[in-house]
């Protein structure tokens, strides 16, 4: 479902500084499973999720997402694989000319969703985060953990098949956060497979997932019913 | 140092909308003081902060800082205000045009301080953050965690009175954390008042100091050596 083969990504800036953010990563993820990525600050997450979206493209090695070689992607293509895919970012990207609803529906419409399916599971994701009543907000109307929200039930809305999750707990209490990994359990057991990077150790530790560890762009442990 | 007496704040949206996301809020703060802010995401945490940065102005009530009211201090006095208060914002409000170096001299700069001083201090402060290899980075080029903690080095380098810390931890590991806690600590220590919204249950129970918890925008619990 998701494979890494000797993936590297350095970042140039300049003539002689780069960043080596992933080195020689060979990581397999089969369909269904539910994956932590942890790490120190800086150690390659956010990088490894980009390369599994296709934000990034690496500078070695190989990656395939639900069956497609990323590197041999047409570029037509890549809105037919990102229906499948639903991505939480470290950083929201929520659009802010637009409501909660829009921001939601939104990942519905790209796909041609028809306009009475919108219309019924947007109100129902908006729900399932606790945003109900933020409907017709725009983002800068929001707390931060509310913005956190809209764009976890954004990800989930269209149904994925993969959910590729970065840091979505950050900033939400304990509560908030069990509520918001309740859901993400429930997708995985309708047999979607979730790639989350977190540094929230309760959430790894009581859900003993998979845990893939990054130090400084290297894999330094691949541990299932892992613990941080 | 700081007092907050019947607070209220409204933010209003069109002409029968609004939210309440602070409401008759007293609390006094001494100085020297290490207070905890916390409750569940939306119940005005960052709104407080606001508040006390002067980003916001109350509806209702009054609002002092390091002996000044808010509402009557004139408006070429606020950078003066701002000399003595440190801030890391739940998002960053990195200068992206910027470099590290640059995002973290410019708290000295736009308070007069001379070039000898801001080139001792300015290293000193990413060394204690961890970030002195990402001196000429740009924002865009750091990770998530790496961003958090160049804001939280601004904030300190002025050598503040007043620390206002929103979510300073969100984005980091519990070990980095940990460090930044110190760091806040050791500031504290030298008599600086400090005031940090957090979700971080850990880091609240481990330090043991004041508790203020918010629902709803109303302060249900202010607790001296409190958990979250
Ligand atoms: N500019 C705004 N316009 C309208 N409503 C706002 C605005 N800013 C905040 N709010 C609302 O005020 C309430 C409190 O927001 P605030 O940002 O203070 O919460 P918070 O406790 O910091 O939450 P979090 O933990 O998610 O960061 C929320 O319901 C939010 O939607
Ligand atoms: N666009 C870029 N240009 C240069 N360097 C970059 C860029 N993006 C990331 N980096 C660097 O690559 C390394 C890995 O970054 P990444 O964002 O993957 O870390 P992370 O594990 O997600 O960290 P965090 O936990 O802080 O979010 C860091 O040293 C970072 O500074
Ligand atoms: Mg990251
Ligand atoms: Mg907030």
């Amino acid at each position: 479902m998701i494979k890494l083969q000797n993936v590297t990504k350095t970042y140039k800036r300049g003539a002689d500084d780069e960043v080596v953010a992933l080195d020689d990563v060979t990581v397999e993820v089969t369909k269904g499973e539910f994956v932590f990525v942890v790490g120190p600050s800086g150690s390659g997450k956010s990088t490894f999720m980009k390369l599994l979206t296709r934000e990034q493209l690496p500078d070695g090695g190989e990656i395939w997402v639900a069956g497609k070689n990323l590197a041999t992607l047409r570029s037509w293509k890549v809105p037919v694989l990102r229906r499948e895919i639903g991505y939480v970012f470290q950083d929201f990207k929520l659009l802010e000319n637009k409501t909660v609803y829009e921001n939601v529906a939104f990942a519905l419409e790209v796909i041609g969703r028809p306009r009475r399916e919108i219309e019924k599971r947007v109100p129902e994701g908006l729900d399932l985060v606790g945003l109900s009543e933020k409907s017709r907000a725009h983002p800068h109307e929001l707390s931060g953990g509310q913005q956190q929200r809209v764009s976890v039930a954004r990800a989930f809305v269209n149904n994925p098949r993969i959910l590729l999750c970065d840091e979505p707990t950050g900033n939400l209490d304990p509560s908030t956060s069990v509520g918001v990994m309740k859901l993400l359990d429930r997708i995985n057991r309708t047999g979607a497979t979730v790639v989350m990077a977190t540094h929230d150790q309760h959430i790894v530790d009581s859900m003993r997932r998979r845990v893939i560890e990054l130090e400084d762009g290297h894999v330094v442990r691949d541990q299932s019913r892992g613990v941080y």
